[in-house]
């Protein structure tokens, strides 16, 4: 799998829509304290189906929409879309990949992959077909590198067997 | 399932102890399956030994000790299982100039190993200038992100406009 | 006890105010006594809110944003009840530039304010530049750390020379 | 309380005694990583009688003591002094405060102030009273600054405590 385009609107402090083109190699993002990097990379995991509020730094889910600044209000849904290309698949699929997840306030998430209505649980193994997902060991957020040293070594292996 | 786990942790133990030399320029480390003998019970132990020093529990590394450590076994983890995106969120904050160095050398060297892409967010200036390219996130409209693509001076710019 | 503890939250809240918005050049931010009638028993709450940004769980405050903000209640202690010593370990870590120059502002005033003496390991060229003395700890023979003064120059060599 | 001098042997990686100065205002601590700035500080911690282990990053407080290296036999104790000045004090009490901590493999720690044995508890005491202490929130570990700000409200008002 090649990813190559993360899309957000209304996605945390991304309240207009925005779009990331992500190339081979390594693409730098820089910028001042609290000016959004971290809810940048947050929204990778968060379209690969991450469940987890607290993983997301917030209290709830909902807290991923944007909230409102003193001349903007607050927004009632945030979608982000994640455009990939498949490996040349034998059973004749797409090569082209669009998965979209998007919340809205009171009702909940909702995924889409290419155009059609699917479950968290079809995100969930796409991804983890592709060894990436919400849970990579490879997505290391702000402060946790050191987690991998810390974690249990039962929660270790699991990593293992993500990379079998 | 067993024979499939064992083979991967063989390919990442390879990988990790040679990461880790690369890494400490010397020094030892390696994997271990402990607590059961059947490996999808066992526990991975990490065994690290800087250069020079006896090998003592990972948590009495360094800051930045454990913060290569952790990079070592992620990167061996990608060379056995290429993941297609890898994000590291400021991994770089715990490392001093000489490790800066070797992290940006090593992440350099992945790129010709792997078709991993990888999105890396620092304030190191060294870390940036290693960059393939830099985008920046502003808040010029208070408590709004936006997305600008930066060359390297414009970075420089963009920090010190802060 | 009862009073003496409100007593303290007042002093305490009073320059948690203040820090905040020298730190964050604007915004506003207060301390509450939650959960319970009791100040005894009742707990701690931190209300922040960086310059144009709504008022939010601290937890989606940035990684720069909790260190500033914890940084402002860890001094407003000071000021309440000085204590005679103050250890940070790198905790400009996560700062970027223009926020390390207002920390090492602060520091500054900080030294004026009280007697306490402050102990501040940094791996940042600027936060050192701003001590009123360095001591570098070195590790010539691997694995035995050995403590030696450096002036500014020689913390650069230091450094260069790992 | 004025701190003035801390004295360490055999702890951690100061195998050699080793003494720091410490003065008035701002003094910062250099070095490459893993060179031993923050066992440098932790020693303060311990001498104000720190009793857990996890928070000397050890598994056991023996973890305290010089394990050796390729060149150097590990030790049998690690003893680490803090030389202070009390406020003038009404109760006639010595001026200058000399508090010794040491640890010997499988006998334990055991505490001296100006020559004379004395408990943890003491030790706690006479630095609670200077508004101080092995838990005291102005001395922040490497990776903790944050942790004020994840702490739960009623630890947050034990920090009020100690400033009441
Ligand atoms: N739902 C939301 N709506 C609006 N703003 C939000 C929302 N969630 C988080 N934010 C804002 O995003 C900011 C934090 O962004 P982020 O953590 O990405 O910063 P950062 O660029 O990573 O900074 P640092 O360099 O300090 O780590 C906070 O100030 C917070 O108020
Ligand atoms: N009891 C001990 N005996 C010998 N060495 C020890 C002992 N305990 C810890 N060490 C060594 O001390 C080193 C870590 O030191 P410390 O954490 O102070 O580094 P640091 O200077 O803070 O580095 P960083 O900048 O990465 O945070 C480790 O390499 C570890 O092996
Ligand atoms: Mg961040
Ligand atoms: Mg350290």
């Amino acid at each position: 799998m090649r990813i190559r385009r993360l899309k957000l609107t209304g996605f945390k402090s991304f309240v207009d829509p925005t779009e990331l083109h992500i190339e081979p190699g390594l693409t730098g993002i820089v910028g001042p304290n609290g000016c959004g990097k971290s809810n940048l990379l947050e929204a990778i995991r968060w379209v690969m189906g991450e469940s987890s509020a607290r993983s997301m730094r917030g209290a709830g889910m909902e807290d991923v929409i944007f909230a409102g600044t003193d001349s903007r209000p607050g927004r009632d849904f945030a979608e982000v879309t994640l455009v990939a290309e498949r490996a040349p698949a034998e059973d004749g699929q797409d090569r082209e990949l669009e998965v979209i997840r998007r919340i809205e306030r009171g009702a909940g998430s909702a995924y889409r992959m290419n155009g059609r209505d699917v479950r968290a649980k079809d995100i969930a193994l796409l991804f983890a077909d592709a060894a990436t997902g919400a849970h990579s060991p490879a997505l290391v957020s702000q402060g946790k590198i050191a987690a991998v040293i810390a974690a249990k070594p039962t929660e270790r292996r699991q990593m293992l067997e993500e990379a079998a | 399932g067993r024979a499939r786990l064992l083979a991967a942790f063989e390919a990442v133990d390879g990988h990790f102890r040679r990461l880790f030399t690369t890494l400490f320029e010397g020094g030892q480390a390696h994997l271990a399956l402990i607590d059961s003998d059947d490996p999808l019970e066992a526990g991975l132990e990490i065994m690290a030994q800087p250069p020079g020093k006896k090998l003592a529990a990972l948590t009495l590394l360094s800051g930045g000790e454990q913060a290569l450590t952790a990079c070592a076994l992620i990167f061996a983890l990608f060379l056995t299982n290429p993941a297609p995106i890898c994000v590291l969120d400021e991994v770089d904050a715990p490392l001093d100039d000489a490790n800066i160095e070797r992290f940006c050398d090593l992440l350099e060297r992945m790129t010709q190993e792997t078709d991993t892409r990888y999105l890396i967010v620092t304030h190191n200036a060294v870390t940036m200038s290693r960059m393939h390219r830099l985008f920046g996130v502003t808040m010029i409209e208070r408590g709004v992100s936006r997305l600008v693509s930066v060359d390297l001076g414009g970075a420089e710019r963009l920090l010190a406009a802060e």
